[in-house]
């Protein structure tokens, strides 16, 4: 099983939107997929359709040693893509873990179990850099990083790449950055066009060919429960995530 | 010193372009104004143009028992409006405070000390409803949450709102949410206005008249470290937010 974390701690950069169309795209594609809601918003779960606090979910993923791996998983509305939804009581793990041994490997010990079910896991985090979203880089093989092309979301990058670099030190030396994904992309406008020369110059390769142009469609689904390729397969938005996943897999399939 | 909270745990909405426009329009007309930022992100900071991780910051605001209040507020380039910085220490703070006796009331009573110093006092929250935000809920007087004209923002408002309800029923019954301000409003998409729409229509009058409508400049002023008043004080957005002030002078003075 291939294990993809979708993270960045600056707010509203496009870390669901990419999680449930990615993880949607490889379902399309044949690959058996589980996207993990690791966010107490529960954004990706309400995304695909379901209610938020269902039983069991992420929170007892992390939490809980005596699950049992065959319920947890829920199917959605897309052929081959299952879901372990979000609940409100995720925003207790953080004081939770603290003082508890390995608390950084909860997520990828549980992650284990799951390694014959399905092909690809897509972890959906939160907009902070706390225990979740470490746990989370720890589970994870690579790491997609959505960058809004915006002042802000650039300044922050930074500090994520440290704790990539921290978590690549200390737990997980086969961690890797997948690639740097630009989202809501406004060819209109100059700053668009700054952060993605900006981000070109630092990453090169690592960036994705691939651009996310900002397109209503995609903000319109999550309000039908819907993904992209159900909501408006034609839209700007659906293609330009279809080829992301084209990309990724050939980026994660090519070793 | 009135003090207003920005808060919203949805990631993106506007909380810190609201917070610094806010502030400096306030300071603008003449109110001797403090901006806190609580966001380890630090984008307040770096909004008015300044260094995160300076000392002293809004991490020893709350978890130094001796701070000297004279010397913690940094001048900005902005007249009449004081800074407490961010720093990336603020992290910790969820788990620092985890056993501390009246962790809920650290902010508040630290503030408390600055009553004279300032008319009005604004809070730039994380992204998140952990003990940071709650600190900023116990402190304020007033509330005011940004959303922005999407769908995922406007699901999150019953969880952020449930928490202001035990806020004010637990810890500050002066607790008020001063508006509901739409953000990034874009008057050509159908999303736009039904999210207005349903905003209006559960909330009624504590919608701000003033809708802040989507604004490149808004979104380019921070790339130089400066408030949309000070980077173009005709731009839509400069004006969308001077009207905003007005209003909440009207309602936190009329009282
Ligand atoms: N390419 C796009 N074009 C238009 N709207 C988009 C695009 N990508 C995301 N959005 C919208 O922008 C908002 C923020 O995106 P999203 O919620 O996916 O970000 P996030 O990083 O997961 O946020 P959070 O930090 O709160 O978890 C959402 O309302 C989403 O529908
Ligand atoms: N009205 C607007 N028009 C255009 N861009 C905007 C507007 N308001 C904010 N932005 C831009 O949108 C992005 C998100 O805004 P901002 O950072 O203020 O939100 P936030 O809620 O503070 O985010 P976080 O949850 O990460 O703290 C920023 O890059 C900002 O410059
Ligand atoms: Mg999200
Ligand atoms: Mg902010």
């Amino acid at each position: 099983m291939r294990i993809i974390a979708i993270a960045n701690q600056k707010g509203g950069v496009g870390k669901t939107t990419t999680s449930v169309n990615l993880a949607s795209f490889l379902a399309f594609y044949g690959r058996k997929t589980l996207i993990v809601d690791l966010d107490a918003q529960a954004n990706a779960t309400s995304g695909l359709g379901l209610e938020a606090d269902l039983t069991p979910n992420a929170y007892n993923l992390i939490m809980d040693d005596d699950i049992y791996v065959n319920n947890i998983p829920i199917e959605t509305r897309v052929k081959n893509l299952w879901i372990i939804p979000a609940t409100i009581d995720l925003v207790g793990v953080e004081v939770e873990l603290s003082n508890v041994k390995d608390r950084h490997f909860k997520l990828r010990e549980k992650l284990g179990r799951f390694k014959n079910m399905f092909d690809y896991c897509v972890l959906d985090c939160p907009p902070s850099l706390g225990i979740i979203t470490v746990n989370a880089l720890c589970a994870a093989r690579w790491l997609i990083v959505p960058v809004q092309c915006e002042y802000y979301a650039l300044e922050g990058l930074s500090r994520l790449l440290r704790t990539v670099e921290l978590v690549r030190g200390r737990y997980n030396p086969g961690l890797e950055i997948l690639g740097f994904l630009l989202t809501m992309f406004d060819s209109r406008t100059k700053l668009s066009n700054d952060v993605a020369n900006e981000l070109r110059r630092y990453f090169g390769k690592k960036c994705f060919e691939t651009v996310i142009p900002r397109n209503v469609k995609l903000s319109e689904a999550p309000s039908f429960g819907l993904p992209i390729l159900l909501y408006d397969a034609k839209s700007q938005g659906a293609l330009s995530y279809k080829n992301l996943v084209l990309e990724v897999i050939e980026r994660c399939e090519r070793v």
